[in-house]
C-alpha cells in the first residue's frame, strides 16, 4: 500500500496502531487509516495537537464554533470514555464504531439509551427528557407550548413506560426502540461504509502493509 | 408530521447535534 513516510504519526497523543484499532472494532485496517484523516481534519480546525477538544468536535457538527448544544455535547462525552476533557485517536475510532453499519444492534441501543440518560443514573427521566425537547426548540424554529410537550411527554411515557414507574430503563428502551426502529437512525452512518473513499489521502500516508490490512 | 403524532424521541432525534453525518462533510 501506501510508501510515504508519515510525518509524527506515532507522536498523536493517544495514537494507536490501526492493527490493534481494526482488531477490536468493525473497521478495516485501511478504513482505521482513512479515519485518521478524518481525526486530523477535525483535530487541528482550532488548536493543531493531535487530539480533538470539545468546540472543534461542535465546530465540525455545525461548521460553527460559537454554537452551543447539548447533544453535540453529550455525544462527546461519551466518546470521551476516559473522561480527559478530548478526544484521542483511539477514543474516536473505537465511539464511531458502533455507529457503522454493521456494528451489533445491541451496541447501537445501548448507545442510544446512554445519550439520552444524561445525568448517568441508568434511567431516562422524564425530566430529562423534557429538557431534550425544550433543547431541541431552542436549536429550530418549532415553537411548542408547555401543554402540548407535557402532551408529548405523557404519549410517550405511556408507551415507553411499560412498568409505569416514572423512568425507562433500560430493558424499556430495548423494547420501545424494537418497536420504533426509526429511533435508531441517528445510531447509523452509512459514511463509515465508504471513508475509505471519502478520505483516499490515507494511503499516501499508510504504515501498513497491504497483507496486513 | 405534526409533533403530537411522533414521540419525545423522534422530535428529539432531528436535533442537529445528533446528525453525526456532519462530520464528513469537508
Amino acid at each position: 500500500m501506501g510508501c510515504v513516510p508519515s510525518k509524527g504519526r506515532r507522536q498523536f497523543p493517544g495514537y494507536e496502531d490501526p492493527v490493534f484499532l481494526a482488531a477490536q472494532t468493525t473497521f478495516s485496517v485501511s478504513e482505521v487509516e482513512a479515519l485518521f484523516e478524518l481525526f486530523k481534519s477535525i483535530g487541528s480546525s482550532v488548536i493543531d495537537e493531535g487530539i480533538i477538544n470539545k468546540e472543534e468536535f461542535v465546530l465540525a457538527l455545525f461548521k460553527n464554533r460559537k454554537k452551543e448544544n447539548l447533544f453535540a455535547s453529550r455525544i462527546f462525552d461519551l466518546f470521551d470514555v476516559k473522561h480527559k476533557g478530548v478526544l484521542d485517536f483511539g477514543d474516536f475510532v473505537r465511539a464511531l464504531h458502533i455507529f457503522h453499519p454493521s456494528a451489533p444492534l445491541e451496541d447501537k441501543i445501548v448507545f442510544s439509551f446512554k445519550l439520552y440518560d444524561l445525568d448517568n443514573t441508568g434511567f431516562i427521566e422524564r425530566q430529562e427528557v423534557k429538557l431534550m425537547l425544550l433543547a431541541l426548540l431552542g436549536e429550530s424554529e418549532m415553537k411548542l407550548a408547555d401543554e402540548t410537550i407535557e402532551a408529548i411527554l405523557d404519549k410517550t411515557f405511556l408507551e415507553a413506560d411499560t412498568n409505569q414507574d416514572g423512568k425507562i430503563d433500560l430493558s424499556e428502551w430495548h423494547s420501545f426502540v424494537l418497536k420504533n426502529p426509526s429511533l435508531l437512525r441517528i445510531m447509523t452512518l452509512p459514511y463509515l461504509r465508504d471513508i475509505t473513499t471519502a478520505f483516499p489521502s490515507f494511503v499516501f500516508y499508510s504504515e501498513v502493509d497491504e497483507a496486513a490490512a | 408530521a405534526a409533533p403530537l403524532t411522533m414521540n419525545a424521541f423522534e422530535l428529539i432525534s432531528k436535533s442537529q447535534g445528533l446528525n453525526l453525518s456532519s462530520l464528513f462533510e469537508k
